[in-house]
């Protein structure tokens, strides 16, 4: 990626991470679309042997033999049998029966989590400059488990049964499926058993935001991940023919517009079809469209396809304005035709121009890349939002990461639209999504494996959440780009991630997998459910009583119900958490503050100060929750802090009312 | 249709494994066989999860349930990316 790492601080602190030695023994497995070997950033260029480690292949299929993996991408492997056995034979003229990537999607992550440093990476030269990977000496190992027709439970099992197989260290999956108890969820059952072995596995949190209850991959030992902006944007501007310009995003690079302004339609009225104005296949009237300038809505189908729509009708460019659902939230696009994207706000207003003026007249500016862009980072509208619908008392998301118009490799096979009429071949691109954010935190979680071997996977992910931030420097919130409003630990989870703080987190919340098999007991789990997560007899003892509230969870949620009818205002609710904290630097004394933004919720900690002498010692605290009753779907935030001066450990608060 | 099949992922539990059986794959064949002269299976797990996958009439499936050392069965879910 270009412009993460200046973003997350990588590049001003390179030397406290490591560049050799362990670093290159962390092996990154990614599951996906598959791999395109061919891309700059898998040189191996500086690398030594393929860690002793390493169990994997290189497999050989399509277009694809041994020798397409090399000391950077160390393995790679495909599992079809699941979507054969449904779908039937793979259509090898549509697709590679073998790693290789004929998507991009599974190049992107891959790239982005590990890729080597490619020096002049660029999309049509936006987002110019030097693309890397979070961890540029971390191995790669791509398991293709996505094919044209979706990705399978079968094959998503069989490949993170062999990458345990194989030894990787990290697992980074940009998939998701629905909301299903654990049990029931091949990839928390399979993240469960790589945990076991001591595999940090980060996952995409979905892009089903904003609306609550959104979240996928929401099991405990996963790392779940979501999306927010980067300080870089691609502005296009509209400039209207009454005299307005208002501001919009695109990748469009190739034939400029002519230098006047162009006759300019609403696809709603250049449609027969009652959905005309989303630009779905065969709903433009070329008549009304040709030569013109089309608006066409977001939603339903690909934007990019609605730029490919447009082009087939005979129009000249594509306005595409957001809708409620994407609010202002600006996603670029490397559109055929010229064409730029605007929020929901400035729809409106040029719709109102477009209908009032029969003669309405457009022409886009576009300005390339820009950076500095504040505020930033923002909650990306797309980006899947808490509660967490499968356990209330584990908060989700884990915290975010950079997701939005990411440049990372892409796969030659396709062109940057993904769209069979690009026929253009691009080394990067330009994306968007949680499948973006994910990998970016499973690079990162390498950095700090490589720093500390010795760290569990709960360990690595708590550094990363106690040290993310939530304000900015001005100390304001981190913005939810779709309400414009602060963001809260339903969007950001723990907060935007900042690796380097993470590296040095002064405590951790640490967790073995007994802790999660407790937890197991804690939510009403029977002994058969519990074993097919264990894989051995397990049974919860009768006499011990388990809470979810004692999950070493370096979050706190505390799910309450209103009583039935509102009523039962001015009664209270105690609630009592117990965490563990292991000191990982050196010995200090820490001092916990508490805040709450509601008297409505009163919060202590006892005790209030923690002191450890020696490394790997730990302490327990207790925090009390004492909520007065609250009418449901109230929520309020809170955040306590552990410091010594030097670190602040931070975990946020929520107490929910359903 | 009780005669189309589908796709399922059997979890087996390990410690019921009878002691006639040297290795779980003979065990999860058998147990297989048991219900389907045809049915083939399509991965064995024996590392995240302890079971295998194969194709399944939603009879033979039921079926399969009541066998000793079947934990669960759990039809084909499709994934998408993010």
């Amino acid at each position: 990626t270009t412009r993460t790492p200046e973003f997350l601080g990588l590049d001003k602190s390179a030397d406290l991470f490591p560049e050799s030695g362990s670093a290159s023994e962390v092996i990154i497995g990614v599951l996906d679309t598959g791999i395109w070997p061919e891309s700059k950033s898998f040189d191996d260029t500086g690398l030594g042997p393929i860690p002793s480690s390493w169990k994997g292949e290189c497999e050989t299929g399509t277009n694809f033999t041994s020798s397409s993996c090399n000391r950077k991408l160390i393995g790679a492997r495909f599992f079809s049998k699941g979507y054969e056995a449904t779908l039937g034979p793979i259509d090898e003229s549509k697709e590679s029966k073998s790693p290789r990537d004929d998507d991009g999607h599974g190049t992107h992550t891959a790239t982005t989590a590990a890729g080597s440093v490619v020096e002049g990476a660029s999309l049509f030269g936006f987002a110019e400059g030097t693309a890397r990977g979070m961890a540029t000496r971390a191995r790669i190992a791509a398991y293709k488990v996505c094919w044209i027709g979706g990705c399978f439970s079968t094959d998503i099992l069989a490949a993170l049964d062999k990458a345990v197989e194989d030894n990787v260290n990290i697992l980074s999956l940009s998939l998701g499926g629905g909301m299903s108890d654990y049990y029931r969820d091949s990839v928390a059952m399979g993240a469960f058993g790589a945990m076991e072995k001591g595999i940090l596995v980060s996952c995409s949190a979905g892009n089903s935001g904003p609306s609550p209850y959104s979240l996928s991959n929401v099991a405990p030992w996963i790392t779940t991940v979501g999306a927010g902006t980067l300080d870089r944007d691609f502005p296009a501007f509209v400039s209207l023919g009454n005299g307005k310009n208002y501001s919009g995003v695109s990748l469009y690079r190739g034939d400029p517009l002519p230098g006047t302004l162009l006759p300019f339609v609403y696809a709603g009225n250049a449609s027969n079809a009652p959905n005309g104005n989303l630009c779905m296949t065969n709903t433009l009237i070329p008549e009304k469209v040709a030569g013109k300038m089309v608006m066409c809505d977001r939603g339903v189908n690909p934007r990019v396809q609605k730029g490919s729509v447009v082009k087939a009708a005979g129009g000249i460019g594509m306005v595409l304005a957001n809708t409620g659902t994407n609010g202002e939230e600006l996603v670029a696009d490397a559109h055929l035709l010229p064409a730029t994207a605007v929020g929901q706000k400035s729809g409106d207003a040029i719709k109102s121009y477009l209908f009032s003026d029969h003669d309405a007249t457009v022409t886009i500016l576009f300005e390339g890349t820009k950076v500095g862009i504040q505020p930033s980072p923002v909650v990306a509208a797309f980006s899947s939002r808490g509660p967490n619908s499968i356990t209330p008392d584990i908060l989700k998301p884990d915290l975010i990461a950079p997701g939005v118009n990411i440049l990372a490799g892409w796969s030659g096979a396709v062109g940057p639209t993904g769209l069979p009429t690009d026929k253009r071949h691009v080394d990067f691109n330009i994306i968007s999504g949680t499948s973006m954010s994910c990998p970016h935190i499973s690079g990162l979680a390498g950095l700090l494996k490589a720093a500390h071997p010795e760290w569990s996977p709960a360990a690595i992910r708590s550094a990363l959440m106690t040290t993310a931030y939530t304000n900015y420097k001005s100390g304001q919130k981190i913005q939810d780009v779709a309400t414009g409003k602060p963001s809260t630990a339903f969007d950001h989870g723990a907060g935007h991630v900042d690796p380097v703080s993470a590296l040095n987190p002064g405590l951790i919340y640490d967790l073995t997998v007994d802790d999660y098999l407790n937890f197991l007991c804690a939510i009403n789990y029977s002994a058969p459910q519990i074993s097919i997560l264990a894989k051995r007899n397990f049974t919860c003892d009768t006499d011990k009583k388990y809470s979810v509230a004692d999950l070493n969870y370096p979050s706190f949620a505390v799910p309450l119900q209103t009583p039935l009818g509102g009523g039962g205002e001015g009664s209270s609710t105690v609630v009592k958490h117990t965490r563990t904290l292991t000191n990982v630097g050196s010995p200090s004394t820490y001092k916990v503050s508490i805040f709450s933004e509601s008297e409505s919720v009163k919060i202590s900690v006892e005790p209030g100060s923690l002191s450890f002498s020696e490394l790997n010692e730990k302490k327990s605290f207790k925090v009390t929750f004492t909520a007065t009753s609250m009418p449901s779907n109230t929520n309020i935030f809170g955040r306590i802090e552990w410091s010594d001066g030097k670190h602040v450990v931070g975990s946020p608060i929520v107490v929910s009312w359903t | 249709n009780d005669e189309e099949r589908r796709t399922y992922i059997v979890h087996m539990a390990t410690s019921q494994m009878p002691e006639s059986f040297q290795e779980r794959a003979h065990w999860y064949d058998s147990s297989l066989k048991s219900v389907s002269e045809s049915a083939e299976m399509l991965y064995k797990y024996s590392n995240v999860i302890h079971g295998f996958s194969t194709r399944l009439t939603a009879e033979e499936a039921r079926s399969l349930q009541g066998r000793p050392g079947i934990l669960s069965i759990l039809e084909e879910v499709r994934y998408e990316l993010h």
